[in-house]
Formats: C-alpha cells, sequence, structure tokens
C-alpha cells in the first residue's frame, strides 16, 4: 500500500463519521439513483468494517463531506475524462472529498442485466475511489482493491490484507473487525 | 519482412480492452533507438501517470533513453519483466482501462489537497 505525499487523512477525531452526497446533476444515465445509492452504501460499509469511521448519505450537497457525481469529459477539476474506458474515475486525497466518475462508460450494477464487453463493475471502482479519498494511493500489489486498473466485466471489491493494513495504518482499526474473518483468498495473495 | 511497426494492423486475436488507448498495440515490441509514429501519445499517458517527468521531452516520436527509463519504471513498480521495451505484457496492462489517479505522485500532483 501506499499514500499521498504527507499522508493525508481526514484530520478529525476518530472515531468519527464521514457524509456523503451525490451531485443531483451529474449522475450515471443509465443507472437508478435507488441503485447507485446502494451501490455506493456497500462500497462505504466495505472500508468502515475495517476502520472506526462511520459514513452516512447527507440530505444536503453542498455540505456533505464527500461529493460524488458522473461527469463527462472536461469537468474543470484539470483531469478531463476520456470517454469509453480508458480513465475510468478519480478520486481527490484527503480532505477533499471529491469522487467524480467517467459518465461515459457502461457502469453495470451486476453483469447478469449488463451484457456489454465494455460494461465495468461500479461497486468495484466506488470502493477503489473512497479508499483514494480516505488517503490510499496506488498499491502495486495486483489483488488488491487499490491496484489501478480494473479489465471489463471485472469484479474485485474485497477489500485484501494490503487495503486492511493501508488503511489502519491512517485510521487505526475498528475494533469489531477480525483479521481472521478474512476468507483465504483475501490474505493468500498477500502476506499470508 | 514484417511490415513497420507504425504501419502494422493490429493482430486478430488481440483484444482491444480499451477504446481510449487502442492505438498502444501498434507499438508492440518496440525498443530505443527507433522513431515510432505516434509513440507520442504513449509518452503522454506515462507523463500523465507519474512515469515520465513533465519536463521531459514528450512531443518527439523517439524511442529514446529517458523513455526506455519510464517504461523500465513501469514495469519494475507494475511487477513486470523490466526490459525497458514495449512487450506484450507491458502493453497489454498500460490498455487496461485504470483510475486518473497518478501512480508515483509527484509533490505537485493535482491530487493534493488545495486550499
Amino acid at each position: 500500500y501506499n499514500y499521498f505525499n504527507g499522508k493525508p487523512r481526514w484530520s478529525r477525531a476518530i472515531p468519527t463519521t464521514l457524509t456523503y452526497a451525490f451531485s443531483p446533476n451529474c449522475m450515471a444515465s443509465n443507472l437508478k439513483l435507488s441503485d447507485i445509492r446502494l451501490v455506493f452504501r456497500r462500497a462505504f460499509s466495505r472500508w468502515s468494517a475495517v476502520i472506526p469511521v462511520n459514513f452516512t448519505e447527507a440530505e444536503t450537497y453542498g455540505f456533505s463531506d464527500i461529493k460524488i457525481g458522473f461527469y463527462t469529459g472536461d469537468h474543470d477539476d484539470g483531469e478531463p475524462f476520456d470517454g469509453v474506458l480508458g480513465v475510468l474515475a478519480h478520486g481527490f486525497s484527503p480532505e477533499s472529498g471529491k469522487l467524480h466518475l467517467d459518465a461515459a462508460e457502461t457502469w453495470a450494477l451486476d453483469f447478469e442485466s449488463e451484457k456489454s464487453r465494455v460494461a465495468v463493475d461500479l461497486e468495484s471502482v466506488a470502493t477503489h475511489e473512497i479508499g483514494h479519498v480516505l488517503g490510499l494511493a496506488h498499491s502495486f500489489d495486483k489483488e488488491s482493491v487499490m491496484y489501478p486498473s480494473l479489465k471489463p466485466r471485472e469484479k474485485k471489491m474485497d477489500l485484501k490484507v494490503d487495503d486492511i493494513e493501508g488503511i489502519q495504518q491512517l485510521y487505526g482499526s475498528n475494533p469489531n473487525f477480525n483479521i481472521k474473518t478474512l476468507s483465504q483468498s483475501d490474505t493468500s495473495s498477500n502476506h499470508g | 519482412r514484417t511490415a513497420p511497426l507504425s504501419s502494422s494492423p493490429e493482430p486478430a486475436t488481440t483484444i482491444n480492452h480499451n477504446s481510449t488507448w487502442p492505438n498502444f498495440q501498434k507499438f508492440l515490441d518496440a525498443s530505443k533507438g527507433r522513431h515510432f509514429s505516434g509513440i507520442s501519445e504513449l509518452k503522454k499517458y506515462m507523463q500523465r501517470f507519474g512515469y515520465l517527468q513533465v519536463t521531459d521531452t514528450t512531443s518527439g516520436d523517439e524511442f529514446d533513453e529517458r523513455f526506455e527509463f519510464a517504461v523500465a519504471r513501469y514495469q519494475r513498480k507494475l511487477g513486470l519483466t523490466v526490459t525497458g521495451k514495449l512487450d506484450s505484457d507491458t502493453i497489454s496492462e498500460m490498455t487496461l482501462p485504470r483510475c486518473g489517479v497518478s501512480d508515483t505522485l509527484p509533490t505537485s500532483n493535482l491530487h493534493a489537497v488545495r486550499h
């Protein structure tokens, strides 16, 4: 695992709750908001299971800590999206809270109903970008969620030991987290 | 005699994961010391994701020493065999869809907090 320069993290006292909200004007055209909310709730819960940080959806976008939106092309943050595939999303380091996804992608909730060969798993990308928003940079452990690339129609949403150790170095461990609850596949490719 | 790299069609078996970087396949097996039409796009990719310094020349189509160093750096980071050449494993990795956050995070990285 790796960190951004200066190892930034959300600086408030731990345990804490971070709020998130979806841009009312910038959403994926092929998905329902209720489905997107469900996916992000699951993605946030993967991180909150391992660190003493909770996430709750805010009522007001402007006052939320984490601002999520789907954008096309140049969206005024200096990192324009590039259409189908290529760059899928980006998340800013703490405490910016910006989490942007490329609206041009064929975002998938599941690959049973979404048959496109260029479909991208939303939950996998959401989990990865939340890692950036919390302070993790890219990991080069191929099995980790924080690995930089993701093939179309691939799922990679379960945190691995590398991801967990990295985020717990920043925020400490959730007192209810037990590493023994990880499946063997979550541990075997890392430090064992 | 094989056709020049810059004009060779993609092999029929190639699976292009990417609509944004599909032309990278034509640089397969490219190595230092030659001119490859369009390889400046690949240099921009390496620059964007932190493997080639912003101050390095990126506009030319020469596969020069700096670019070879960048390719080797990329291969080392990604756990690929370090050859400094654009071998098939390296090209395959480069054509995968990915996160837009830089891999090496220089001091001037835009993803640092802005106040």
